[in-house]
């Protein structure tokens, strides 16, 4: 029974694609059969993953609009073994006008999660986009758990609360069961004062929930990204790869533990 | 006449706050009266410029929603001498629901600039959210012109597109005259061969619009948000303070080409 991760943080530029993809990959290296669903209209995941471009396909936009169509019919292998894509483009920004209207429209991507889809995979991670937008609610509701990916910069503490109170809205009034599982520093910068007192301070208010496993500032990171690879195929070496790894490992644990 | 300027890229964390509050901060250091107006529910450009916790006090939210409501009922003096802040809050993403549902939907913001807002400044710019949401079609039809950061990473370059196409929508089709005036590098990193590659392609492909000075990376404008700070406040000297100064006389010289 594959479990549901949604990626979430509302301020931007703070890992969300990189975790999603990294992170993905590093569980599909140890074995596990993973899922990336693309639900961000700039669709950065779905940029590096596909194998094509993939703004005539239909992608998560047909999904959430047409009852009929399922996400098996859109998944996409990826040129990493055990790693498969739900692309998502630009069109779901016209969704998520469309939704609106609707009834149940905070449920439109878990009522696409047939059996089929679930049973799968091991692992589904939701890339979001960076706002509490309806589409993030969707991931919310749908999903079973959120990992919440932080920069070692104040700025992307500053909204963890608005982040915060609007999962526990999706929980009461949408009778949701999602769950933080955790908080990842998806780059750390060793030299900078500010990331151990970010660190600091998110440790002593989620305490556990913070990932031992850091992910060190690495221009690799950076450069990946723009020849369309995940860091284990533009250089499976680097301090960026092995740290995902180690993430990865560490993932596996807290969810053995569970 | 105070031109309005929006500062957008639905890319996140490419320093859009930072490019409204330091900008800002050394255009009023240069003379001239500038109001920051804060559109996104995050609130980070008010969290930084407020004197004290808005949550409570009428924000851009009353604005959009009431008609009668002024911006100049909210606007507040900052720290800065020159400098004030029209706040938002995150309430602002209820106003994002409630105004899909109204006729001009898109003017919300527009309507709300009566002319003793314009002639009290020299320069209004708009933080916006990392979303071509409703909040930002209205920052596009209320401003004269748009200014984009870009941090000098691949990603920030993927979305360019969609964000110029939807630019070109709000001219199209509510009418707009706003025009891009440039694109400003706002995290350079002379180190990595990446931060090269993408400002040539920038270069490449929109040429004089590329602001000649770049924001150099620098942990000081890491730290200023968390004390509340802008960069001149929290470190007059350093080479943020200096690039941001240098930025501003290049953007008036533009203006003045005008
Ligand atoms: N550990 C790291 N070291 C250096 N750069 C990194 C690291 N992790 C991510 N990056 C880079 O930081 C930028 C922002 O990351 P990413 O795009 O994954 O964030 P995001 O939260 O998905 O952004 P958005 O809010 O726009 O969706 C990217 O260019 C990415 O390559
Ligand atoms: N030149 C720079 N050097 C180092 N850090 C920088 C620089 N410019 C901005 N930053 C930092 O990068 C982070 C992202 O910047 P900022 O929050 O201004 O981006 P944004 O586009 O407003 O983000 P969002 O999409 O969430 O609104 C912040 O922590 C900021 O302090
Ligand atoms: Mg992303
Ligand atoms: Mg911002």
């Amino acid at each position: 029974m594959g479990k549901i991760i949604t990626i979430a943080n509302e301020k931007g530029g703070v890992g969300k694609t990189s975790l999603s993809v990294n992170l993905g990959a590093a569980l599909s290296i140890r074995g596990q059969q993973v899922l990336v669903i693309d639900m961000d209209p700039q669709g950065n995941a779905s940029y590096i993953l596909s194998k094509n471009a993939h703004d005539e396909k239909p992608s998560m936009y047909e999904v959430l609009i047409d009852k009929n169509r399922k996400i098996s019919s859109i998944v996409e292998e990826t040129t990493t073994n055990g790693l498969s894509l739900a692309p998502g483009n630009l069109q779901l920004a016209g969704a998520e006008i469309q939704l609106i209207q609707t009834y149940g429209r905070e449920f439109a991507l878990k009522r696409s999660f047939t059996p089929d889809v679930i049973e799968a995979y091991d692992y589904v991670f939701i890339d979001t986009a960076p706002s509490l937008s309806l589409l993030t609610i969707n991931s919310f509701v749908a999903a079973d758990y959120i990992l919440i990916p932080v920069f070692s910069d104040f700025l992307s503490l500053v909204g963890l609360n608005l982040l915060l109170d609007t999962i526990n809205i999706s929980q009461e009034n949408l009778g949701s069961n999602v769950e933080v599982i955790g908080f990842v520093i998806t780059k750390y910068d060793c030299r900078e004062n500010i990331s151990d007192e970010t660190i600091n301070l998110l440790k002593a208010k989620f305490g556990n929930l913070i990932y031992k496993e850091v992910i060190r500032v690495n221009v690799k990171l950076k450069e990946a990204p723009s020849k369309r690879q995940t860091i284990f195929q533009y250089d499976p070496v680097c301090i960026g790869a092995r740290n995902y790894l180690a993430l990865a490992n560490e993932f596996l644990n807290r969810m053995n533990e569970r």
